[in-house]
């Protein structure tokens, strides 16, 4: 993790459902790349975080400093993707859901 | 009301007879995914559509879920039902097809003896050949939960006779809609096929099964993941375990002590024997000022300078004893 960019970017992610004790009724996948955001959105930022219009106007008035106690934007995930699961429900019936936004594609400042 | 996209289910399908004789040789090593017993069609079939969604991001059935439902088999004047408990469909999963998969077998009605009319010297006795294989129909019924009766007749499926065995699957959407709507979820189903005595069925892996394709619209609130499948609770709620803590708490996790139990050098720092600061004085005087309140009350921040001063002598006047149990104090010594 330590030479990780210290700019807002993705990060990797494996979850184990087993960690997080749902394997006992999730049938598959056992694991999949969620991945996570993680990083700086200091002014000036650079194209790479898709900074929206007002993240840039945030991290502006911060930079200047005129009113105190801005903070500078967050990096949160941009783009994500579903995710299929096949479990078992109470009635252990096999279901199959598409749950979205379960891993991140890309991050931005926000 | 949702109107589902026009998708013509196939009124008729019928699967290849290989691949699902034998469904244990389909599952291979994903039948342990589905525990012990869960290895019969019905799961061949979730995995399938699973494995179809993962390779190609295809939607199954244009949702955004599928619900598969199991039988439970019961005899009920000779005649086999099967029951389908449709309760675990959630309000916000608007059906767009359900289907009946059964597997049926070509049934020959048995042959009988004609009484030969004369006995002619070289004549034999002979049997006619068999009749065509019986007509059977399908009949589905439904009933609310607590109804002991028959139920209403939802439906009737008139079944061509297959020409070997196999998996047939038929469109029962309109049945379980209208099932749905009356709040009638418990379906059953009987394959009639007029015979005195078909002779009972046993539950085998050829037991026939229902899948509802449904668009979940909760599934994009935040946090859907979460209703499905999250289920923390092992415990039904209101019948807390043997094991529970001590206050009786629902909470399950062993609290632990607090207090030191034995007397052992306890770690006071040398020199600071000032009892730890008293709970901030309440200036209204409310009662609870006596009880250390569960929150912290705010104080007005000091000032940056006596900020510094008062962080020393809050350090100096707060930390004078630390207390560690008796694990901790043993790895301790260990060390």
């Amino acid at each position: 993790q330590w030479d990780e960019p210290r700019v807002c970017s993705r990060r990797y992610l494996k979850v184990d459902f087993a960690d997080i004790g749902w394997n006992e009724w999730i049938i598959s996948p056992k694991s999949f790349d969620a991945y996570y955001c993680a990083g700086a959105c200091e002014f000036p930022m650079p194209k790479i975080v898709h900074p929206s219009n007002h993240a840039t106007i945030q991290s502006i008035v911060r930079a200047v400093g005129i009113v105190p106690g801005i903070p500078e934007p967050c990096c949160v995930p941009d783009k994500m993707s579903p995710l299929g699961v096949l479990f078992l429900d109470e009635n252990r019936n096999v279901v199959l859901k598409v749950y979205p936004n379960m891993s991140v594609e890309t991050c931005a400042c926000r | 009301s949702h109107t589902a996209p026009a998708r013509s289910a196939p009124p008729v399908a019928s699967y290849g007879l290989a691949r699902d004789k034998d469904p244990q040789r389909f599952l291979g090593d994903r039948a342990a995914a589905l525990g012990p017993g869960a290895q019969d069609m019905v799961a061949v079939h979730m995995l399938r559509l699973y494995e179809k969604y993962r390779q190609r991001g295809a939607r199954p059935g244009g949702g955004n879920t599928v619900r598969s439902f199991r039988p439970r088999l019961e005899v009920v004047n000779q005649r086999a039902l099967y029951f389908f408990n449709l309760t675990s469909m959630q309000d916000s999963e608007m059906i767009l097809t359900a289907t009946f998969h059964f597997y049926s077998e070509p049934r020959w009605p048995r042959a009988h003896e004609v009484p030969c009319k004369q006995r002619a010297k070289n004549a034999s006795c002979r049997l006619l050949p068999p009749g065509l294989p019986a007509r059977r129909h399908l009949l589905f019924r439904s009933l609310s939960q607590n109804m002991a009766t028959q139920g209403l007749l939802r439906g009737a499926v008139a079944l061509a006779p297959p020409p070997r065995g196999l998996w047939q699957a038929r469109d029962i959407s309109p049945i379980v809609k209208a099932a749905r709507r009356d709040g009638e979820l418990l379906l059953s189903a009987e394959l009639d096929s007029g015979e005195k005595d078909p002779g009972v069925p046993r539950p085998s892996p050829h037991a026939p099964y229902i899948l509802i394709y449904a668009n979940d619209l909760a599934i994009s609130e935040p946090n859907s993941v979460a209703v499905t499948l999250q289920r923390y609770d092992p415990f039904p709620a209101g019948d807390p375990e043997p094991g529970a803590a001590p206050n009786n708490s629902t909470d399950p996790r062993v609290r632990r002590a607090t207090q030191a139990a034995g007397p052992f050098q306890d770690n006071e720092l040398p020199g600071l024997d000032e009892k730890p600061a008293q709970a901030p004085h309440d200036p209204q005087g409310h009662k609870h000022a006596l009880w250390p309140s569960p929150f912290r009350t705010l104080k007005p921040r000091p000032g940056r300078k006596d900020r510094r001063r008062k962080g020393q002598d809050t350090f100096a006047a707060s930390s004078q004893v630390l207390h560690f149990d008796e694990k901790t104090m043993q790895k301790a010594r260990r060390k």
